[in-house]
Protein backbone atom coordinates (compact mmCIF):
# COMPACT_ATOMS: atom_id res chain seq x y z
CA UNK A 1 0.00 0.00 0.00
CA UNK A 2 2.61 2.29 0.90
CA UNK A 3 4.52 2.03 -2.58
CA UNK A 4 1.55 2.39 -4.08
CA UNK A 5 0.26 5.48 -2.40
CA UNK A 6 4.57 6.90 -3.36
CA UNK A 7 3.91 5.53 -6.51
CA UNK A 8 1.04 7.67 -7.18
CA UNK A 9 2.47 10.30 -6.00
CA UNK A 10 5.37 10.29 -8.90
CA UNK A 11 2.88 9.97 -11.41
CA UNK A 12 1.02 12.88 -9.94
CA UNK A 13 4.23 14.72 -10.20
CA UNK A 14 5.80 13.64 -12.82
CA UNK A 15 2.38 14.43 -14.71
CA UNK A 16 2.15 17.86 -14.21
CA UNK A 17 6.03 18.69 -14.82
CA UNK A 18 5.43 17.08 -18.42
CA UNK A 19 1.98 18.92 -19.10
CA UNK A 20 3.57 22.24 -17.82
CA UNK A 21 6.36 21.25 -20.84
CA UNK A 22 4.14 20.46 -23.57
CA UNK A 23 1.63 23.53 -22.53
CA UNK A 24 4.36 25.92 -23.18
CA UNK A 25 5.25 24.08 -26.40
CA UNK A 26 1.65 23.52 -27.82
CA UNK A 27 0.95 27.45 -27.75
CA UNK A 28 3.99 27.50 -30.80
CA UNK A 29 2.29 24.76 -32.71
CA UNK B 1 0.60 3.09 -24.99
CA UNK B 2 1.71 0.43 -22.82
CA UNK B 3 -0.32 -3.04 -21.81
CA UNK B 4 -0.67 -2.30 -18.26
CA UNK B 5 -0.86 -5.71 -16.09
CA UNK B 6 -3.52 -4.53 -13.49
CA UNK B 7 -6.00 -1.86 -13.33
CA UNK B 8 -3.64 -0.80 -10.13
CA UNK B 9 -0.63 -0.22 -11.87
CA UNK B 10 -3.10 1.44 -15.24
CA UNK B 11 -4.84 3.91 -12.82
CA UNK B 12 -1.69 4.92 -11.82
CA UNK B 13 0.89 4.95 -14.59
CA UNK B 14 -1.65 5.41 -17.40
CA UNK B 15 -2.02 9.62 -17.03
CA UNK B 16 1.76 10.05 -17.04
CA UNK B 17 2.40 7.86 -20.04
CA UNK B 18 0.06 9.90 -21.65
CA UNK B 19 1.55 13.25 -21.17
CA UNK B 20 5.04 11.75 -22.14
CA UNK B 21 3.47 10.44 -25.09
CA UNK B 22 2.27 14.14 -26.10
CA UNK B 23 5.50 15.88 -24.81
CA UNK B 24 7.79 13.09 -26.75
CA UNK B 25 5.73 13.55 -30.02
CA UNK B 26 5.61 17.24 -29.85
CA UNK B 27 9.46 16.41 -30.01
CA UNK B 28 9.51 14.45 -32.89
CA UNK B 29 7.55 16.80 -34.47
CA UNK B 30 10.31 19.37 -33.98
CA UNK B 31 7.66 21.72 -32.55
CA UNK B 32 9.32 21.66 -29.37
CA UNK B 33 10.87 25.41 -30.19
CA UNK B 34 9.44 27.55 -27.55
CA UNK B 35 11.65 28.52 -24.73
CA UNK B 36 10.47 26.05 -21.57
CA UNK B 37 8.92 27.80 -18.51
CA UNK B 38 10.53 27.18 -15.50
CA UNK B 39 10.49 24.12 -14.51
CA UNK B 40 12.41 23.66 -11.27
CA UNK B 41 9.68 23.79 -8.77
CA UNK B 42 7.96 20.50 -10.18
CA UNK B 43 11.14 19.05 -11.30
CA UNK B 44 12.35 19.19 -7.72
CA UNK B 45 8.12 18.13 -6.55
CA UNK B 46 9.18 15.24 -8.59
CA UNK B 47 12.62 14.64 -6.96
CA UNK B 48 10.93 15.02 -3.43
CA UNK B 49 8.00 11.96 -4.49
CA UNK B 50 11.54 10.04 -5.67
CA UNK B 51 13.47 10.41 -2.07
CA UNK B 52 10.12 9.37 -0.52
CA UNK B 53 9.57 6.56 -3.02
CA UNK B 54 13.48 5.11 -2.34
CA UNK B 55 12.77 5.31 1.23
CA UNK B 56 9.41 3.36 1.28
CA UNK B 57 10.92 0.53 -1.15
CA UNK B 58 14.03 0.24 0.90
CA UNK B 59 11.79 0.17 4.05
CA UNK B 60 9.79 -2.62 2.56
CA UNK B 61 12.43 -4.63 1.12
CA UNK B 62 14.02 -4.57 4.91
CA UNK B 63 11.32 -6.54 6.41
CA UNK B 64 10.33 -8.87 3.85
CA UNK B 65 11.23 -12.56 3.37
CA UNK B 66 11.15 -12.62 -0.51
CA UNK B 67 14.03 -12.65 -1.59
CA UNK B 68 13.59 -12.12 -5.27
CA UNK B 69 11.51 -8.57 -4.06
CA UNK B 70 14.89 -7.66 -2.09
CA UNK B 71 16.65 -8.55 -5.26
CA UNK B 72 14.22 -6.75 -7.75
CA UNK B 73 13.70 -3.54 -6.13
CA UNK B 74 17.26 -1.91 -5.51
CA UNK B 75 17.54 -1.98 -9.69
CA UNK B 76 14.20 -0.44 -10.36
CA UNK B 77 14.72 2.25 -7.15
CA UNK B 78 18.38 2.87 -8.62
CA UNK B 79 16.28 3.70 -12.63
CA UNK B 80 13.87 6.07 -10.77
CA UNK B 81 16.48 7.69 -9.03
CA UNK B 82 18.85 8.23 -12.33
CA UNK B 83 15.96 9.40 -13.98
CA UNK B 84 14.95 12.03 -11.52
CA UNK B 85 18.81 13.38 -11.42
CA UNK B 86 17.80 13.68 -15.15
CA UNK B 87 15.44 16.08 -14.71
CA UNK B 88 17.62 17.87 -12.88
CA UNK B 89 20.28 18.44 -15.45
CA UNK B 90 17.60 19.11 -17.96
CA UNK B 91 16.19 22.28 -16.07
CA UNK B 92 19.46 23.54 -15.15
CA UNK B 93 19.97 23.36 -19.33
CA UNK B 94 16.90 24.75 -19.96
CA UNK B 95 17.28 27.59 -17.33
CA UNK B 96 20.04 28.45 -19.60
CA UNK B 97 18.30 28.56 -22.85
CA UNK B 98 15.82 30.39 -21.09
CA UNK B 99 18.36 33.56 -21.41
CA UNK B 100 18.36 33.21 -25.00
CA UNK B 101 17.11 36.33 -26.96
CA UNK B 102 17.13 34.96 -29.93
CA UNK B 103 14.03 31.98 -31.80
CA UNK B 104 16.35 29.94 -32.54
CA UNK B 105 16.93 27.38 -29.52
CA UNK B 106 20.31 26.74 -28.09
CA UNK B 107 22.66 23.91 -27.81
CA UNK B 108 21.89 23.91 -23.99
CA UNK B 109 18.25 24.20 -25.20
CA UNK B 110 18.04 20.93 -26.96
CA UNK B 111 20.42 19.06 -25.00
CA UNK B 112 17.72 20.04 -21.86
CA UNK B 113 15.20 18.61 -23.80
CA UNK B 114 16.41 15.42 -24.49
CA UNK B 115 16.88 14.94 -21.05
CA UNK B 116 13.44 16.21 -19.97
CA UNK B 117 11.97 13.44 -22.22
CA UNK B 118 14.39 10.88 -21.35
CA UNK B 119 14.04 11.89 -17.65
CA UNK B 120 10.23 11.15 -17.71
CA UNK B 121 10.78 8.26 -19.56
CA UNK B 122 12.80 6.75 -17.06
CA UNK B 123 11.04 8.00 -14.26
CA UNK B 124 7.83 6.25 -15.71
CA UNK B 125 9.83 2.85 -16.70
CA UNK B 126 11.36 2.75 -13.61
CA UNK B 127 7.80 2.90 -11.51
CA UNK B 128 6.41 0.78 -13.74
CA UNK B 129 9.00 -1.68 -12.99
CA UNK B 130 8.42 -1.41 -9.30
CA UNK B 131 4.92 -1.46 -9.50
CA UNK B 132 5.69 -4.60 -11.22
CA UNK B 133 8.30 -6.07 -8.94
CA UNK B 134 5.86 -5.74 -6.21
CA UNK B 135 2.85 -7.25 -8.09
CA UNK B 136 4.84 -9.96 -9.20
CA UNK B 137 5.61 -10.29 -5.17
CA UNK B 138 2.09 -10.39 -4.70
CA UNK B 139 1.73 -13.08 -6.93
CA UNK B 140 4.37 -15.33 -5.23
CA UNK B 141 2.26 -14.46 -2.14
CA UNK B 142 -0.96 -16.11 -3.53
CA UNK B 143 1.03 -19.49 -5.57
CA UNK B 144 2.17 -19.95 -1.66
CA UNK B 145 -1.25 -20.20 -0.41
CA UNK B 146 -2.11 -22.26 -3.52
CA UNK B 147 0.76 -24.54 -2.59
CA UNK B 148 -0.11 -24.75 1.14
CA UNK B 149 -3.83 -25.83 0.09
CA UNK B 150 -2.46 -28.50 -2.43
CA UNK B 151 -0.08 -29.78 -0.37
CA UNK B 152 -2.54 -30.10 2.48
CA UNK B 153 -4.94 -32.13 0.08
CA UNK B 154 -2.20 -35.28 0.51
CA UNK B 155 -3.29 -35.22 4.59
CA UNK B 156 -6.60 -37.00 3.01
CA UNK B 157 -5.15 -39.69 2.51
CA UNK B 158 -4.62 -40.47 6.48
CA UNK B 159 -8.03 -39.54 7.24
CA UNK B 160 -9.43 -43.04 8.84
CA UNK B 161 -12.17 -41.70 11.38
CA UNK B 162 -14.73 -38.89 12.01
CA UNK B 163 -12.65 -36.96 13.92
CA UNK B 164 -9.76 -36.88 11.46
CA UNK B 165 -12.24 -36.18 9.11
CA UNK B 166 -13.39 -33.03 11.22
CA UNK B 167 -9.78 -32.28 11.27
CA UNK B 168 -9.45 -32.32 7.86
CA UNK B 169 -12.32 -29.97 7.28
CA UNK B 170 -11.53 -27.58 9.58
CA UNK B 171 -8.16 -27.29 8.35
CA UNK B 172 -8.80 -27.12 4.47
CA UNK B 173 -11.78 -24.93 4.73
CA UNK B 174 -9.35 -21.31 5.63
CA UNK B 175 -7.00 -22.20 3.25
CA UNK B 176 -9.62 -22.80 0.15
CA UNK B 177 -11.86 -20.05 1.84
CA UNK B 178 -8.45 -17.30 1.58
CA UNK B 179 -7.61 -18.99 -1.72
CA UNK B 180 -10.83 -17.68 -3.23
CA UNK B 181 -10.71 -14.55 -1.44
CA UNK B 182 -7.26 -13.49 -2.92
CA UNK B 183 -8.51 -15.31 -6.31
CA UNK B 184 -11.43 -13.28 -6.88
CA UNK B 185 -9.48 -9.74 -5.79
CA UNK B 186 -7.03 -10.64 -8.01
CA UNK B 187 -9.34 -11.27 -10.90
CA UNK B 188 -10.87 -7.82 -10.16
CA UNK B 189 -7.50 -5.95 -10.81
CA UNK B 190 -5.86 -7.85 -13.40
CA UNK B 191 -6.54 -6.33 -16.75
CA UNK B 192 -6.47 -9.33 -19.38
CA UNK B 193 -10.00 -10.39 -19.42
CA UNK B 194 -8.82 -14.02 -20.80
CA UNK B 195 -6.79 -14.45 -17.76
CA UNK B 196 -9.50 -13.14 -15.52
CA UNK B 197 -12.30 -15.87 -17.13
CA UNK B 198 -9.28 -18.95 -16.93
CA UNK B 199 -8.96 -18.01 -13.37
CA UNK B 200 -11.91 -17.55 -12.45
CA UNK B 201 -13.24 -20.88 -14.00
CA UNK B 202 -10.50 -22.90 -12.41
CA UNK B 203 -11.27 -21.56 -9.08
CA UNK B 204 -15.14 -22.40 -9.56
CA UNK B 205 -13.92 -25.93 -10.41
CA UNK B 206 -11.73 -26.12 -7.01
CA UNK B 207 -14.76 -24.71 -5.06
CA UNK B 208 -16.96 -27.65 -6.58
CA UNK B 209 -15.00 -30.38 -6.13
CA UNK B 210 -14.66 -29.90 -2.09
CA UNK B 211 -18.28 -31.17 -1.76
CA UNK B 212 -16.86 -34.22 -3.51
CA UNK B 213 -14.05 -35.02 -1.63
CA UNK B 214 -15.57 -34.25 1.84
CA UNK B 215 -18.42 -37.34 0.65
CA UNK B 216 -15.82 -39.84 -0.67
CA UNK B 217 -14.00 -39.27 3.15
CA UNK B 218 -16.78 -40.00 4.24
CA UNK B 219 -17.84 -42.88 2.72
CA UNK B 220 -14.08 -44.02 3.39
CA UNK B 221 -14.47 -43.01 7.37
CA UNK B 222 -17.55 -45.02 7.47
CA UNK B 223 -16.23 -48.37 5.29
CA UNK B 224 -13.07 -47.71 7.04
CA UNK B 225 -13.23 -51.55 9.35
CA UNK B 226 -15.48 -53.15 5.84
CA UNK B 227 -12.76 -53.82 3.04
CA UNK B 228 -14.78 -54.27 -0.09
CA UNK B 229 -16.11 -52.34 -3.42
CA UNK B 230 -17.29 -50.19 -1.34
CA UNK B 231 -14.19 -48.91 0.34
CA UNK B 232 -12.71 -49.33 -2.82
CA UNK B 233 -14.90 -47.05 -4.44
CA UNK B 234 -14.57 -44.20 -1.88
CA UNK B 235 -11.03 -44.29 -2.30
CA UNK B 236 -11.07 -44.16 -6.08
CA UNK B 237 -13.33 -41.46 -5.62
CA UNK B 238 -11.18 -39.64 -2.88
CA UNK B 239 -8.02 -39.77 -5.25
CA UNK B 240 -10.44 -38.55 -8.33
CA UNK B 241 -11.17 -35.81 -6.48
CA UNK B 242 -7.50 -34.68 -4.98
CA UNK B 243 -6.12 -35.46 -8.22
CA UNK B 244 -8.88 -32.91 -9.27
CA UNK B 245 -8.31 -30.02 -6.97
CA UNK B 246 -4.66 -30.73 -7.51
CA UNK B 247 -4.66 -30.17 -10.94
CA UNK B 248 -6.97 -27.07 -10.76
CA UNK B 249 -4.85 -25.42 -7.93
CA UNK B 250 -1.62 -25.97 -10.33
CA UNK B 251 -3.23 -24.60 -12.95
CA UNK B 252 -3.94 -21.48 -11.01
CA UNK B 253 -0.03 -20.97 -10.51
CA UNK B 254 0.57 -21.26 -13.95
CA UNK B 255 -2.30 -18.51 -14.96
CA UNK B 256 -1.23 -15.97 -12.13
CA UNK B 257 1.94 -16.13 -13.12
CA UNK B 258 1.11 -14.91 -17.15
CA UNK B 259 1.74 -11.14 -17.54
CA UNK B 260 -0.89 -9.27 -19.85
CA UNK B 261 0.39 -10.10 -23.07
CA UNK B 262 0.43 -13.48 -22.31
CA UNK B 263 -3.07 -14.22 -23.74
CA UNK B 264 -1.90 -17.70 -26.21
CA UNK B 265 -0.76 -19.10 -23.29
CA UNK B 266 -4.21 -18.73 -21.45
CA UNK B 267 -5.82 -22.28 -23.40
Amino acid sequence: EQILEAAKSIATATTALVKAASAAQKELV
Amino acid sequence: MPVFHTKTIQMILEPVAEQVSTLVLIHEQGKDGNQMPDLINPILTVKAAVSNLVKVGKDQIKDTKDEILKLDTPPALEKVETSADMLVQASQLLSIDQKRETAEMTPEGMEGRKKLIAGSRGILQGTSDLLLVFDEAEVRRICKVCRNVRDYLNQSSIVAGMEDLVVFVKSLTPGTTTLARMIGDRCKDLTNQNHVAALTEEMDQVKAYIPGLISSLKAFVQTVDKPGKAQEAAIGNREYYTTQISERITEIIRLLQLVSTDDANTD
